[in-house]
């Protein structure tokens, strides 16, 4: 049984995209089958694994010229459907449509055999963030301790809530996971000491840790358990997928 | 006459709302009357000069229920039109009208008396951003030194071209001003010299260090000029204002 996990904050710049790659990397080194979608018009993941192509991504699919098949490639021993940045255009026309929530989770029906599927998402709670919503079973959040992402918790709380009325009952939150972690900060600590006394949502034992080996494995077209699987940002993605398949 | 900039980057966390409330608050102890537009339906920025309004912000203006000077207030000698989580759903309402990227322009028509208003925007190149665009004559784009915020640098561009041929044509880019800035990291000076020697665009001279006061300005509701007046973020965003004011 697959198990999808739209992997979302609107707050941007909150690390989204590092921990749908190093996560799903991490997942797919523990012998699972890893579907990643990027669904953020910005297509930071798939430049990111080297995996962009114009012609096959996650518009056509959304456009119905081509099937989710025709676009998926394997890299690293990881599965990507690439995306685009028509999908800001797919956006704005799926606002019109009835049944608007409802298109990515027909073509992910479409899609068999993977033990996870996680969706990248773009930094907003419109129609896509609400397709990833409506085709998960779960959802991830990645935070920084930062006093401006604490903000943001209540509303994706409150989209999640409206989904799960509208769309999806199962959907449920699988947790929070704090990243971008800086030990010496004294901020990052206040902010953590805010957050596990204040949110009831699950955090993460697991946490990742400020490295500057994740920034750079972007432009290696790697994850950063290919580009430096000794660094702490490799260590604490595998750590952070061992406790994910426990939970 | 006034000059109404629009601070956009559809990167998330890549400093928008924090060089729009700091050059703001920089300008204005110039001697400048500067008004903020807050148009990120994640209202950073009015939640971080607490002049959050639930019943009082650009949502009702949009809709038509206010005007804009019902709306605006002043904090600290800086005028704020303050945003809310509704926009949203303005949005995605705008989306299906005609004209839809002109309401931004007719509600500031109807503003005077300002020598600046700087425009917050969210991290996304969709409607309300257009209308930023469309209503302003000046873009400017922090930019982070990191190889993701790189690859979204185009598609600005484009976006502005598009604009300045569709609805505005003297729109201009006022600049790149590089934000965050690590001056221990390699990886930082790395970005930068491909920035300086790939993009045409202007880069100002002033640039803005990584320093943890701005990061905490936010929780006390002041500008970092008014938190802590002495900080390497203040003395960044003074030199960032007078260069601003030249050019
Ligand atoms: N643990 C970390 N240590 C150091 N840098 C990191 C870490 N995690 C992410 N980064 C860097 O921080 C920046 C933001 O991360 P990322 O792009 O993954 O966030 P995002 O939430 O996907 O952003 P967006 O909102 O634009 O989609 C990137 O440049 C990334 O390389
Ligand atoms: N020079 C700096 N030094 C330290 N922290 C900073 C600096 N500039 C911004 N920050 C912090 O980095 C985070 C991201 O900045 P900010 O929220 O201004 O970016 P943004 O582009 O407005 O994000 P979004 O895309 O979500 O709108 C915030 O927590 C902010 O406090
Ligand atoms: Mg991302
Ligand atoms: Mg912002």
């Amino acid at each position: 049984k697959t198990i999808t996990v739209a992997v979302i904050n609107q707050k941007g710049g909150t690390g989204k995209t590092t921990t749908t790659i190093n996560l799903g990397s991490a997942l797919s080194k523990l012998g699972h089958k890893v579907l990643l979608l990027d669904l953020d018009p910005q297509s930071n993941l798939s430049y990111s694994l080297a995996a962009s192509d114009p012609d096959n991504t996650l518009a056509e699919v959304f456009l119905g010229s081509k099937s989710i098949q025709d676009i998926i490639v394997e890299k690293d021993g990881l599965w990507i459907a690439p995306g685009s940045n028509e999908l800001v255009d797919i956006e704005i026309s799926l606002v019109q449509q009835p049944e608007r929530e409802l298109f990515l989770k027909k073509i992910l029906a479409q899609v068999k055999g993977f033990d996870y599927i996680l969706i990248d998402c773009p930094p907003s709670l419109s129609v896509l963030t609400l397709n990833a919503l409506t085709a998960a079973q779960e959802v991830l959040i990645p935070l920084q301790m930062e006093v401006l992402t604490l903000q943001g918790l209540d509303q994706i709380m409150r989209t999640v809530q409206k989904v799960r009325k509208a769309f999806n009952p199962k959907l449920k939150i699988k947790g929070i996971v704090v990243v971008m972690f800086d030990v010496r900060r004294k901020l990052s600590q206040e902010v953590l000491e805010y957050l596990q006394e204040n949110v009831k949502e699950k955090i993460f034992r697991s946490y990742i840790r400020l490295n500057v080996k994740l920034a750079e494995a972007p432009s290696f077209g790697k994850s950063v358990l290919d580009y430096e699987p000794a660094s702490n940002g490799a260590k604490d993605y595998k750590a952070l997928a061992e406790e994910f398949v426990e939970s």
